[in-house]
């Protein structure tokens, strides 16, 4: 299902996001 | 995280994507964020489409905010 993996795409992405601004504030890598 | 924690986070960051304090973030706001995020324009512009969700092309910190707590939510899960 395209729509499926689409989904799971952007699930990456927002979690790649958010994890990089919980990096960005406790400093760490 | 507790609650209160999680609402400190989510304004902190809604901050850093709102640099300049509109009260919300447009698609440019979000790429210009390549600057200071491991993350290229086109993936940023993803995440943009990702939590704006009524489609309308401004980011309130509520759909910012929900889109926050589904990730939270999800980390837990897995």
């Amino acid at each position: 299902d395209p729509n499926m993996k689409g989904a799971a795409a952007n699930e990456g992405v927002l979690a790649n996001f958010f994890n990089s601004l919980l990096s960005k504030k406790t400093g760490s890598p | 995280l507790a609650s209160a924690a999680v609402l400190e986070k989510t304004q902190e960051f809604f901050q850093i994507c709102d640099s300049e304090s509109k009260g919300y973030i447009t698609r440019t706001d979000m790429r210009k964020l390549y600057r200071e995020l491991p993350l290229s324009s086109e993936e940023l512009e993803n995440v943009f489409d990702s939590l704006d969700s009524d489609r309308n092309g401004y980011l309130t910190q509520t759909e910012f905010s929900s889109g926050f707590s589904n990730f939270l939510h999800g980390r837990r899960m897995s």
